[in-house]
């Protein structure tokens, strides 16, 4: 799981 | 960013700068939960943890820096502004915090993806921005007349996470491995909590009568 991807909402 | 996503945050920025006219033109927070703007005071605290160590883009982190100082601003504004708080409906606001952020933070502990600090803080903003909206909507129910901009608040407020759903249908069909249980059943529950509110905001538009939700 990229956690950059999983972030990447407001 | 697709279109919904967009649209999502725009309609979550124009929920809040309604909320901000009416507090700062009209002099006035009456309808409006302290609790759940000081909820959200804290999601917002809780899930921007990384704001200076994880950048992603500069909107992202203008959006985050004006989430943030809002939420905090709006609270200023019912706890201490001379004239603002007088509006406040202390007497029907009254939704304990701990029995919404309690729970969350266990859950956050029990059932998160990552058990590092950061994650745990970001997953338990997740849960308790699902149920930040209950004190709101308790206040809504009480409140005989619901003026324009409170509804219109939180109508902006429920058609963002309406919009957040499509994000995710549509980020699952066309990015590869892009699947957040966790972010998807809470942003589901917390959609669904707006429901009743929705049925009631179209009925009154429609009939053209002043919204007012059955006790």
């Amino acid at each position: 799981l990229n956690s950059g991807q999983l972030h990447d909402e407001l | 960013m697709n279109i919904f996503r967009f649209s999502g945050d725009m309609t979550h920025l124009m929920s809040v700068l309604v909320l901000l006219l009416k507090i700062h033109t009209i002099k006035s927070c009456a309808g409006i939960s302290l609790k759940t703007q000081e909820l959200y005071a804290l999601v917002f605290l809780a899930r921007y943890l990384d704001i200076v160590t994880n950048f992603i883009s500069l909107y992202n982190t203008i959006m985050k820096l004006i989430f943030l100082g809002s939420s905090f601003m709006i609270v200023w504004y019912i706890r201490r502004h001379r004239i603002v708080r007088r509006s406040y409906d202390k007497e029907h606001d009254t939704f304990r915090h701990l029995f919404l952020v309690l729970p969350c933070f266990i859950l956050a502990l029990l059932i998160n993806e990552r058990s590092a600090f950061k994650e745990i803080m970001w997953t338990f903003s997740l849960y308790l921005e699902a149920v930040a909206i209950l004190p709101q909507l308790v206040l809504l129910q009480r409140t005989k007349n619901i003026d324009n901009l409170t509804g219109q608040y939180v109508f902006f407020l429920g058609a963002y996470r309406a919009l957040y759903i499509c994000n995710w249908i549509y980020r699952y069909f066309t990015e590869p491995h892009y699947v957040h249980w966790i972010t998807w059943i809470s942003g589901l529950v917390q959609t669904l909590l707006y429901a009743d509110f929705f049925y009631y905001y179209f009925n009154s538009w429609k009939n053209n009568v002043k919204l007012q939700l059955p006790a």
